[in-house]
Order: C-alpha cells, then structure tokens, then sequence
C-alpha cells in the first residue's frame, strides 16, 4: 500500500475535473 | 455478435454513455479549446530554447506533463461503471499497466497531422523541439503513432470506448480477479463494436486500432527503458521527478 500511496489516493479521493 | 451472458442491449447502451461521459469529463482539453489552439505553434526561437534546455529540466518538465495526464486517466478509470467494484490491488494494477496506453491513445486528439505538430505546453510542437531529452527513438515513434493513428479518424466515443478496453487488460500480470476484469473488458468491446455498427464503420476499423496496441506496448516498453537510463546518469534529477510518476513508472 506504501508503494502506491497516492494512487491510493487518487482512487479514494471524490475529485472532480475541476479540482485537477 | 452474441452479447455476452447476462448482458442486454440496454446494459452496453449504458455503459457506452458512461465510458463516453468518464472520457469527456476527463479530458484534458475540449474538442473545441484544441481545434482553436491547433494552428497556435511554438516559433523557431522558441523551439530553440526548448532544444538548448538541459536533458534534466526537459525530463523534469516532460514528468510534470506527463503525471498532470495521469490524473486525469487515473479520473476517467474511476468513472467506468464496475472499475470501482474491483478490488484496490486491480486497480491499482490496471492503472500502472494501463494509463501510458491511454495516454497514447488520447494524444491523437492533441496531434496536427496536417503539420505533424503535438500539444505541448499550451502550443503546438514538432518532434525536433524534444530533442535535449535525448530520446529521439523514443520521440518519433509518438509522432509515428499519433499519425497512424489520426488516420483511423476515431471518433470521441470510439476513443473513449477503446481507452476502456485497453485500461481493462485482463491479461496484466498479478490481477486477483481476473474474470471480474475480463467481463468488464468484454462489456467495453461489445459496446465499441456496437458504436463502430451504429456509424456504418468498416469492420477494418476496429482491426486498426487493435494493431495499434504492440505499437503502444513498446512505446511503454520504450520510455520504461529510458527512464531507467537516465535514472542511471541523473538519479538526483530522477528522485524529484513528481511522486506520482515515480509511482507508477517506478519498477
């Protein structure tokens, strides 16, 4: 999970275009 | 074509609007905002300027570019309906694999094959203006793709529906469950074949851009390549390149 930790973040985040 | 089981006509309709809806939403740049910027070129002057640039601030500013995109296809997976059903590690696992295909496949839209020019850093560019990255192989074979590619003429719902499909592999290696991917995957082909159907599209078509894929694999093959030789000559430049990069272009 440390390996991947902000696409583990990514995937959780509720993001919206706007926001990238 | 059969569908597969259990899918129904009204399933692949939804899914269809959903990965078209997911591409769109996560775009970088409107068909519109690229078609106004497509004759907007980098002068000779300033080309120059990208070309007399170290090989590691060219690399850094490349990575920069390359994980704002990844983002973005890391936002498109997200939207595809039953790519969040899937455990974590598979997702994890299809993004690694998967996103450099996507971002292949979505730079069409930012290519001028008329001039053979991409976008890149808000202006149109030619391939000779990354030349301080060293990777001139690596390069070209982008420019050669691009213009392959931009000749099947796709269009945006066949570019997302493929963008989908390709994201979907079942076949990356450590996937827990590959079935649950690979249903997913079929659903995305039966609903490309049914778009490429609805347009009267020639059957050649979808054979075209499935040719594209060992192309793209070795483009991915490539930079994978490149990246671990300048990781070699340059590892501080390397180690501040974005984290998300490192990530997953990392071995």
């Amino acid at each position: 999970k440390e390996k991947h930790k902000i696409l583990h973040q990514l995937l959780q985040n509720s993001t919206s275009p706007v926001d990238l | 074509n059969p569908l597969p089981e259990g899918c129904s006509l009204l399933e692949i309709e939804r899914i269809t609007q959903s990965v078209l809806k997911s591409h769109m939403e996560t775009s970088q740049h409107s068909t519109e905002e690229l078609k106004r910027m497509a004759w907007t070129l980098y002068s000779p002057e300033e080309t120059r300027s990208y070309q007399t640039k170290s090989a590691e601030v060219m690399w850094q500013q490349c990575a920069i570019h390359i994980t704002n995109a990844i983002q973005y296809v890391v936002e498109f997976a997200k939207r595809i309906s039953g790519f969040m059903d899937l455990c974590q590690n598979d997702q994890i696992i299809l993004l690694k694999a998967g996103c450099m295909d996507v971002l292949l496949i979505r730079m069409c839209r930012a290519y001028n094959p008329i001039n053979n020019t991409f976008l890149f850093d808000g202006k149109f560019a030619t391939a000779h203006l990354f030349k301080a990255l060293g990777c001139d192989d690596l390069v070209n074979a982008v420019f050669d793709l691009a213009k392959s590619m931009s000749r099947i003429q796709m269009t945006e719902e066949e570019m997302a529906l493929f963008s989908a499909a390709v994201l979907l592999s079942p076949d990356r290696p450590w996937l827990t469950d590959v079935q649950k991917v690979q249903k997913l995957q079929e659903k995305v082909y039966m609903a490309l074949q049914r778009c490429l159907q609805k347009e009267g599209a020639s059957e050649e078509k979808l054979a075209k851009m499935v040719s594209k894929l060992p192309i793209m694999k070795s483009i991915c093959n490539l930079h994978i390549d490149k990246l671990e030789f300048f990781r070699l000559v340059h590892p501080e430049t390397a180690y501040t390149f974005p984290p998300l990069y490192r990530e997953v272009f990392g071995s």
